[in-house]
Formats: C-alpha cells, sequence, structure tokens
C-alpha cells in the first residue's frame, strides 16, 4: 500500500473538486484502500483535500457569493490576453505570475461625506482566505469600474486616499488607522472601462504576514479637467462608483502550478547542441596554425 | 511467400509503407486525441474559461526494439526480453506520455471570488514506452 500511495500522482491539479453529481465517481476514484489510515497520512496534501472535497456536495455548502458580473467580465478579459482558445497560456516573458485571484469586498459601509460635492468614500474589508501560503505577491490593485453610460468629458482626474484600518483588540473602539496613501490618476474615461490603482507597495506588509481579512476605507474623488491644462478643477462628477474589486497578481510555488521560468529553464537545458568546433580544444601553441587551417576552411 | 502471393501488386514506390506493417505493430503507442468540454461533467457553473479541453492520451503497443524511437531507456528493452524470456508476469513496457504541456484555467471559488490559474501537465503532448 506505501509504495501504491507513491504511485498516485501528486500532480492532479485542483482542478479535480468533486462537483455535485461526480462526487461518487470522484470518490471511487480517491476512496484509500480499506482501512489504510497511515496510506492516507502518506498522500500529498492536495489529495487529502481532494477526497475530503469529494464528500462535500458543490451546492450544499454554505451558500457563496455569487461573482460580480462586471468582475467576471474583467476577469475574462485577462484570460483572454494570458492564454489561447485552448486553454494554453501565452509564451508572454512579461507575465510572471501564474496565479492571478480577484476578491471583492465582502462588507462596505458607504457613508457620504458631508463635504461639498460628491466624495466617495468607502469602508472596505476583503476577506483573502483563498490565498494558499505558497502563493507569493508580485502585485495588488485596487480595480474601479466606471459605468461609462454616464455622459462625461473626455478628461478626468481622479485622487484616491487609502487608509488601512488595524482592529486593535485591546480596546473596543473603531478601527485604528494603521497607516495611509494618496494616489492621483489623470486619465480618459471615455476609452477606458477600469481604473486600476496599484497598491501593492501598500498592501505589501499585509500580504506578506499572510492577513487573513485587510480592511480599508477608500476615498476616491474625481474632478472634470485636466490639471496639466490647469483648467480649473470644478463642479466634481457625479458618478456612481462601484466598490473596488482588489486583484492579486500572485506566483504560486506549488508543484502542480505552471513555473514558466521552469520551462524556460527546461528548454535551456535541452538545446540543439551546436557541434563543438575542434580548433576550440587545440592547445594555445598551434594557435597560429589553427588559425591558419580556420582560414583556409573558412575561404573553402 | 504467402503474404506476397496474396499481397496485391504493389507499384515499387509503395514498397516502403508495404514493408513497414512487418516491422512495427499495426496499432502502435501514440498520442491520441481526446477532447471534453466541461459542461459534460457539469463543471461548467465553476469553471469559466476555456470550454474546451483536450487533454490527449498515450495507447497502443510498444515494438520490441523501442530505443531511439520512443526515447525509452535501455531498462525497456530488459524489461521486455525479462517478459518473453522469463518471466510473463513481469508486465511487457507501456504507452505512456513523456511530455505535457500546461493548462490555464479561470474558476469561481467558493467564496465569490475568481481566480485565474495556471496548472502544470495537463496535457500530454507526447508519449513514450517505459
Amino acid at each position: 500500500p506505501h509504495s501504491r500511495g507513491r504511485v498516485v500522482s501528486d500532480k492532479i491539479s485542483g482542478l479535480l473538486v468533486a462537483p455535485e453529481d461526480n462526487t461518487s465517481e470522484l470518490n471511487s476514484l480517491l476512496r484509500l484502500p480499506k482501512g489504510v489510515k497511515r496510506g492516507y497520512a502518506l498522500l500529498p496534501p492536495l489529495l487529502k483535500v481532494l477526497s475530503d472535497r469529494g464528500h462535500q456536495n458543490w451546492e450544499s455548502e454554505v451558500p457563496r457569493l455569487r461573482p460580480d458580473s462586471r468582475a467576471l467580465r474583467y476577469m475574462k478579459r485577462l484570460y483572454k490576453m494570458s492564454a489561447t482558445k485552448e486553454g494554453i497560456p501565452k509564451a508572454n516573458k512579461s507575465h510572471l505570475y501564474n496565479t492571478v485571484r480577484l476578491f471583492t469586498p465582502c462588507s462596505e459601509c458607504k457613508h457620504r461625506d458631508l463635504m461639498k460635492g460628491d466624495v466617495h468614500s468607502v469602508d472596505l474589508l476583503f476577506n483573502l482566505d483563498r490565498v494558499t501560503a505558497l502563493e507569493h505577491l508580485l502585485k495588488s490593485v485596487l480595480l474601479y469600474s466606471f459605468d461609462t453610460s454616464v455622459p462625461i468629458s473626455s478628461s478626468i482626474t481622479c485622487v484616491c486616499h487609502l487608509s488601512v484600518k488595524e482592529r486593535d483588540f485591546s480596546s473596543q473602539v473603531c478601527p485604528s488607522i494603521s497607516h495611509s496613501i494618496a494616489v492621483s490618476l489623470h486619465f480618459e474615461v471615455r476609452k477606458r472601462k477600469w481604473v486600476e490603482i496599484d497598491v501593492t507597495s501598500f498592501l505589501q506588509p499585509l500580504i506578506a504576514t499572510k492577513r487573513r481579512n485587510i480592511h480599508m476605507a477608500v476615498n476616491f474623488t474625481c474632478l472634470m479637467g485636466d490639471p496639466q491644462q490647469n483648467t480649473k478643477l470644478e463642479n466634481p462628477i457625479n458618478m456612481a462608483l462601484v466598490p473596488p474589486s482588489l486583484l492579486l497578481y500572485l506566483n504560486d510555488t506549488s508543484e502542480q502550478a505552471y513555473h514558466r521560468w521552469n520551462s524556460l529553464r527546461h528548454r535551456r537545458k535541452n538545446p540543439v547542441r551546436p557541434r563543438q568546433r575542434s580548433s576550440l580544444l587545440v592547445p594555445t601553441g598551434d594557435k597560429e596554425n589553427s588559425q591558419g587551417k580556420r582560414a583556409s576552411r573558412r575561404r573553402r | 511467400d504467402e503474404n506476397l502471393k496474396e499481397a496485391p501488386a504493389t507499384p515499387p514506390y509503395n514498397l516502403s509503407e508495404y514493408f513497414k506493417q512487418f516491422l512495427f505493430p499495426q496499432n502502435e503507442c501514440e498520442l491520441h486525441n481526446f477532447r471534453l468540454s466541461f459542461s459534460q461533467l457539469k463543471w461548467d457553473k465553476w469553471i469559466i474559461a476555456p470550454h474546451r479541453y483536450s487533454p490527449q492520451y498515450c495507447k497502443g503497443d510498444c515494438p520490441r526494439v523501442v530505443g531511439h524511437r520512443y526515447g525509452s531507456p535501455v531498462h525497456t528493452m530488459v524489461q521486455n526480453i525479462i517478459y518473453e524470456k522469463l518471466d510473463s508476469s513481469v508486465p511487457k513496457p507501456s504507452c505512456v506520455p513523456a511530455e505535457y504541456s500546461p493548462l490555464s484555467v479561470l474558476t469561481i471559488e467558493p467564496d465569490g471570488s475568481i481566480v485565474y490559474k495556471e496548472y502544470e501537465d495537463m496535457i500530454a503532448t507526447k508519449c513514450t514506452c517505459r
């Protein structure tokens, strides 16, 4: 049983999670030989997850949030840019990530600021339970989608104030602000449905410490006009902003994830080996001789 | 001779094809196509993309002299000799995948978050005898 446990590939991807009607079928595949508790302990962790989840019925699990349709549209577009129709990852050297996770905020308490105009600030809580220990952060982005049906002049300027809230468990007061940044953006909405705000350096310390919940306050103000042409930034746009999603570009270092650099290295390891020129092996004393030979060979 | 008598008079240029059938088994070990759609498995509720997936598979008999054709190690021929001459309970070499390519998958997680993932070794691209 021990060696048989080794034969089972540990490369079965997380893909083979049991949906509702294949549970029995998948279970029979994953069912361990009778009384092989020891064997179970030897199975790669992934197979344990599969055989456990094999008992859960996809539908009967706790009701889950349906993904936001805008977020789904964005991820489908990201998929089309990253893989072919058949699902083969494109050999795009610029993208080192092999995992991209999009989280929509669990809860947000929207409160309009009393200031003039539409200062849109929300409290957002992102739950990052799905990020595994082997997934390392490469880049994180707040993703705003604009409702472009609203007639807006071509260019607008937005300022985004971000602050992360630490829940101070010692005292009952509301969470304190641990650190904040302000990001100013200028862009043309007509051409863009999405605005990405890079918050990598801002969130890096939290995600590096495997923080499960990230609580942040986002204050996002957009005004008409272009500061470069020093047109007076006036009459803030009354724009319905959808709470942003959090996008994490990750490098999954687990075995079943695809590692581009690995395949590149693999190709480098077995190149079509160039034929060794004999002259390289000639000791230096005969250098002139070999050069003479080489010249005559080249002439030939 | 019987074969030649029975065999139709083949034009000379087809001779190599004709003799090939004696050199290698009819259903030689090779890569076979297989396409599935996640809707057949009823997984399309949580696997958004790709819609179709071609894992392919390897099937066929391994010829006795597998060396250069399949990149098989010498052990494969030793195993074949053991099977033929010493102990037929030792299995003949099997036709298995030798190389794979990755697959990108877009799925919805139980918590409603969406994940794009690239998995290693999801599509067989080459077969070998081992």
